[in-house]
């Protein structure tokens, strides 16, 4: 047991560098254990640092760093073991429009071998369904689903 | 794998059946605040076996079942049928198509079922339990819920390593 | 003591009622005294009743009915009690297109005789802005401002 | 009575002197993530005398003092100035123009001043006292901190009444 948790350890902490340099170009991150001689019970720091900053404690990071710092680890963990499919409810709302853009090639980047089912107001989060589903509540306080497939490759076709 | 449909009928704001037919790739779901986005998501966490009221937002786990509004009287019985693709024959049973379905009644009696066949809660997490689709799942983000990892102490973020393992 | 509270409660509850169903058109909203006996160490609960739904516990409401049923109550303390100025940071994330409209005609509402500091990514409450404050970091790990007044009775003739 | 301006010097990440002059009306204040937008809310925080450093998302209160970059070296304290406006005489003070200070040194020494006179905490806090400004004021919601008014206990909302009493 004590094997297995260092390897996954160092496997979802390479991952996590990876993709951390991705979403973050210029910057750099690792995952520390607090107490590597007792890999039953030690925990987990994450030590991220933007380009152009110190290493800062996680808590003076800003509302979109840190949003994007906890979907880099979860893409780790993600990429060390797949699972049949994920689901994402706003992880987005606090992301600007460069690191937006960063989060949705990402997501891209899976796209092929993934299932992901993504809730959003982001329009650009939108843009890159293959098929859109539409919740609406009427006033009699029922919800509906209405589901729209996108030819993605028309889509592509068009927007080139 | 991957997750082929999944039916609500009596689920919180669900209380006609509906149905979201899925497919592999990127499927966007969108719509108006309190239209019922996230109760779907809340559907998928509660099939798959979730026990906390709270983590579904509730007070009690009754709070799941539609409890009626402005034009509709509230219903006895929430009910949500997940369809597992099994092609790849990644879970240990015999079918191309795997159903976990989940009842609850108002008296608080709860029912799982696998392909329509009644088990229990530990047969479904039992037949989960190598996809990371168990209990506490990092593959189901909630609503507002992204920051906690990062806010969580290290023993707790441990847990995500465990899971990966 | 007590006269005071229960005179202030009284009047911030009849704001917060008219405030939510401006930014809840067929919603109804109010105050309740958890122990009313007891004026000095009373709790206050909020029941908030969008358009078509019962009745419902808050912890029910969707993420962003919670943000504009608590932007309603906030404005109610503030015009119980108006302040010298107010700072909201990103406090509409979590808004669809239409609350966000509704929020921010709200704001413009007390346009002229409040002081508003708006932190924000969306592109419609930055159309609000009387001066508009860019603030950026270079790849030096160092904040800088850059202030913008805009014109706004010029804006306001070109976009009508 | 309106803010007019704040100057932060060796806060937070501005490690260099920045100014923003402020009118009545809407101000809006945009920028990439994590250049600094929030560190502008937490200095009138800090400066109109927050004690808690996790209020400002540090864990100790020496957070506030730029702690350095890749390019430049720390300092060894942070300032900030708030000048209000007080034209209308709402501030019981003689000025039609009021400037609040705090410092904070590397050593942990903190102090206040106004208008330029060294003072106490008290004494800001006194000056203050009518205008809703005080420690916990609702009048200025940090981010992600809005929902936290419908997620507190009952008794907690009773601050709010209080407040605006
Ligand atoms: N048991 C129930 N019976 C009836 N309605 C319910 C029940 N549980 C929740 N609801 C309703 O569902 C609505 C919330 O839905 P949900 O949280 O899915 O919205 P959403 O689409 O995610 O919105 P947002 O974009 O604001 O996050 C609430 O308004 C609530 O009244
Ligand atoms: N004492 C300090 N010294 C240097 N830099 C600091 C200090 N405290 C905080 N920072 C930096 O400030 C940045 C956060 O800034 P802030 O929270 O204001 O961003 P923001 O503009 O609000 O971003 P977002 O849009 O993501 O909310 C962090 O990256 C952090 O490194
Ligand atoms: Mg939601
Ligand atoms: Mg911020």
């Amino acid at each position: 047991v004590r094997d297995r948790f260092l390897e996954t350890f160092e496997l979802v902490d390479h991952h996590f560098q990876d993709i951390f340099a991705l979403l973050f170009p210029g910057g750099q991150a690792s995952l520390i254990l607090t107490d590597p001689d007792e890999p039953e019970t030690t925990g987990v720091e994450v030590a991220a640092q933007p380009r152009g900053k110190r290493l800062q404690k996680m808590s003076l990071l800003s509302g979109g760093e840190k949003s994007l710092t906890a979907l880099a680890l979860l893409f780790a963990v993600y990429r060390t073991r797949p699972c049949p499919f994920y689901i994402l409810d706003e992880v987005e709302a606090a992301l600007d429009d460069t690191n937006l853009r960063r989060f949705i090639t990402f997501v891209d980047s899976l796209r092929a071998h993934t299932q992901f089912i993504v809730v959003t107001h982001q329009r650009r989060t939108m843009e890159t369904a293959d098929v859109l589903y539409g919740v609406s509540m009427q006033a009699d306080g029922v919800s509906k689903v209405v589901s729209q497939k996108i030819e993605r490759a028309t889509a592509e076709a068009t927007s080139s | 794998m991957y997750l082929k449909s999944l039916t609500l009928k009596g689920f919180k704001s669900f209380a006609d059946r509906s149905r979201l037919s899925l497919e592999p790739g990127v499927t966007v779901v969108v719509g108006p605040n309190g239209s019922g986005k996230s109760n779907i998501s809340d559907a998928v966490l509660w099939v798959l076996g979730e026990q906390s009221a709270k983590a579904l937002r509730g007070n009690a786990m009754e709070d799941v079942i539609f409890a009626g509004s402005s034009a509709r009287q509230a219903v006895g019985v929430a009910e949500v049928d997940l369809v597992l693709d099994n092609h790849d024959g990644q879970l240990p049973i015999e079918f191309s198509e795997v159903t976990i379905t989940r009842r609850m009644f108002r008296n608080g009696e709860s029912e799982y079922l696998i392909n329509q066949t009644p088990t229990r809660l530990m047969d479904v997490q039992e037949l989960l339990h190598d996809t990371g689709l168990g209990r506490d799942t990092h593959s189901i983000i909630s609503q507002g819920r992204i920051d906690e990892i990062l806010n969580s102490r290290p023993e707790e973020r441990r847990a995500l390593i465990e899971e990966a393992a």
